[in-house]
């Protein structure tokens, strides 16, 4: 379709302007409330303790929670409302990039809107995509959204710490991952204390 | 759009032929792996406990688990596949509707695919829209998005046994609840327990 070629093309000129500007990116996509917004937080912490610059875009259908919670870390963040779009596109990824002083930054973390449908068929420019899911959505999820996984650069499966109460045996998801996904890492977290953070810098090329 | 109306016409045809062979009729909306399933499992049971006959129609992206564990307690169930489309539509639900004992049955429950964006503006011609959420995805799902919330009936806060885990405070969804849609029932349930089955009911106009 023309609307998702023109899409893709534009989320080339986005990669192209963030290289220019020696920019490394991650677009985090997934569930709703699967813990994007925290592992950005987790994630940007670690980066700005070695001297880092970091800076986010956060993408949902209405208002500016998670702005108000990456800012509150001490990162510039732009909003975008996408309303009734249940995606983040390269169009509005650009425009939100305007927003940002992208001479003064090293990284930059997208936050997509929590969707395992929809966004799969529109890059907005990233150099990885990264899909999160958490253990208390089941174990079921991958098989359900194959096309978003097929499109993934790093999976994540994360609140492993309610893995026991939840009773999901984390091996199903691994393994779920490895077929629809062999050549993308999958990376356990638990946002919440830490866990996995590193592993997922490492995943991510983020390392130093 | 035409499509949108286009849908709603047939959506209040099906409503029409469910009601000529007097069955009633609920549509499960909500995130990825908030309970619906789960909730379904357990209405279901109740109803069959007091010698009512139920159906159900399970749409999924991709796959047929749930139909699968539907099927395991003993009920008639059609599944759907969207593919890229991330709701399910009337078109979709006449058919599936083929697929059922219509004239064995006195309630249909229909599993919406897990999105909180995109079936807003698709009914697909049940009494009743239900959006299920969970306290594992935190506390702004309401807020973020309130469209979907604004459709709904009946709003179900689910797996509210691990709220003291999550640190969420239910008081918190039930007031965004209460703000949003002030004239559909908030029910609180713990699908896996079976607590606030018998509110969920009433809610729904089951009991009896
Ligand atoms: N126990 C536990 N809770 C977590 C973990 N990660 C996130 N949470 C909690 O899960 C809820 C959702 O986390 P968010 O970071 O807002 O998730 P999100 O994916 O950004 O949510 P949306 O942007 O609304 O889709 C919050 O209450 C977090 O504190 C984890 O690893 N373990
Ligand atoms: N602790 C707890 N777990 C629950 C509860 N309800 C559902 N679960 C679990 O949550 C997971 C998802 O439940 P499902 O019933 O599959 O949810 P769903 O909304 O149908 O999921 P999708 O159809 O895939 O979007 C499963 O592991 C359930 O056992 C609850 O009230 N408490
Ligand atoms: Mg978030
Ligand atoms: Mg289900």
């Amino acid at each position: 379709k023309d609307l998702l070629e023109a899409n893709r093309a534009l989320a080339r000129e986005n990669n192209g302007l963030l290289k220019d500007k020696g920019i490394r990116s991650v677009d985090f996509l997934g569930s709703v409330g699967s813990g994007k917004t925290l592992l950005i937080q987790r994630l940007s912490e670690r980066l700005m303790d070695r001297g880092m610059r970091v800076g986010a875009v956060t993408g949902d259908v209405s208002g500016d929670d998670d702005m108000r919670r990456l800012s509150a870390i001490g990162i510039p963040v732009a909003n975008v409302n996408t309303g009734k779009e249940c995606h983040l596109d390269a169009h509005l990824a650009e425009h939100a990039l305007e927003d940002l002083p992208l001479d003064d930054l090293d990284v930059v973390f997208f936050e997509n809107v929590g969707n395992l449908v929809c966004p799969a068929d529109f890059p907005i420019g990233a150099d990885r995509r990264v899909v999160v899911i958490s253990v208390t959505e089941g174990d079921d999820m991958i098989r359900k959204h194959p096309m978003i996984f097929m499109e993934s650069d790093v999976i994540v499966i994360n609140k492993t710490d309610l893995a026991p109460v939840m009773e999901v045996d984390l091996a199903l998801l691994q393994g779920d991952a490895g077929r629809v996904r062999p050549d993308a890492p999958c990376i356990l977290t638990d946002a919440k204390r830490g866990g996995g953070i590193d592993d997922l810098m490492e995943a991510l090329g983020l390392q130093g």
